[in-house]
């Protein structure tokens, strides 16, 4: 473990408690894409198969099972919440994610590995974290204004990534023989859809003014 | 990398 790897972990973990903050402060999903969220509960739970067996640490498998718990908690709120689901604006979150899903499947079945279910299911959540965010980007490009959690939360997420991306380099520069080239490349790709979103929050931020992503 | 390699990362 190393300071990047740990601040990207507790980065991830902010993101979550600020968008359940932002859920249940306000009792309103306006600007979050419950496609978004279910893409990630659909990484968490294809990446963490090896909770049923095997055990690393006790910090891994606690995060594990809180992104997993805490990912199907924001999508219980947006479907089932009797407050906040009244917030949620399905006719704006209408990316197509099987667009994301099938492509994902099919590269982590030529592109991995090992050819084992584990494995191939591994890789699949590997690559899907990457476009999962997709669905959420593209709303906040609806939603003309973004509330401030709404961006914080996203901003996190991009921050986690890129913090992992400064761990892989701390890694390789320490670590002899460690390779990892399908997370690298699918965390790289996934750090850059991040980039103009950095870009016009940055900006908002420092003109003080509201996020608004150019549609 | 291949079959048994540790996944310490989340």
């Amino acid at each position: 473990m190393n300071i990047f790897r740990f601040a990207g972990d507790m980065t991830h973990l902010l993101s979550i408690i600020v968008l359940l903050l932002k859920i249940n402060a306000t009792k309103s999903c306006a600007g979050v894409s419950l496609k978004t969220q279910e893409l990630y509960l659909l990484v968490f739970v294809t990446r963490y198969l090896d909770l049923l067996y095997s055990y690393i640490s006790l910090y891994n498998t606690f995060m594990k099972l809180f992104f997993i718990c805490s990912s199907g908690c924001v999508i219980w709120y947006i479907r089932e919440h009797k407050t906040v689901s009244q917030t949620y604006d399905s006719a704006q979150d209408t990316f197509r994610v099987l667009f994301l899903a099938c492509p994902c499947m099919i590269l982590a079945l030529t592109v991995n590995h090992d050819f084992t279910v584990t494995e191939v299911l591994w890789t699949f959540s590997i690559y899907l974290e990457a476009v999962a965010i997709l669905p959420q980007l593209v709303l906040l490009q609806r939603t003309k204004n973004v509330d401030t959690l709404t961006g914080n939360y996203v901003f996190l997420l991009g921050g986690y990534r890129a913090l992992y991306l400064l761990n892989w380099i701390y890694r390789i520069l320490t670590e002899p023989g460690y390779r990892q080239w399908i997370v690298w490349i699918s965390g790289t790709i996934q750090t850059a859809i991040y980039c103009d979103f950095f870009y016009y929050y940055i900006k908002s931020w420092r003109n003080n003014e509201r996020l608004s992503l150019p549609s | 990398a291949g079959r048994g390699r540790v996944k310490d990362e989340l």
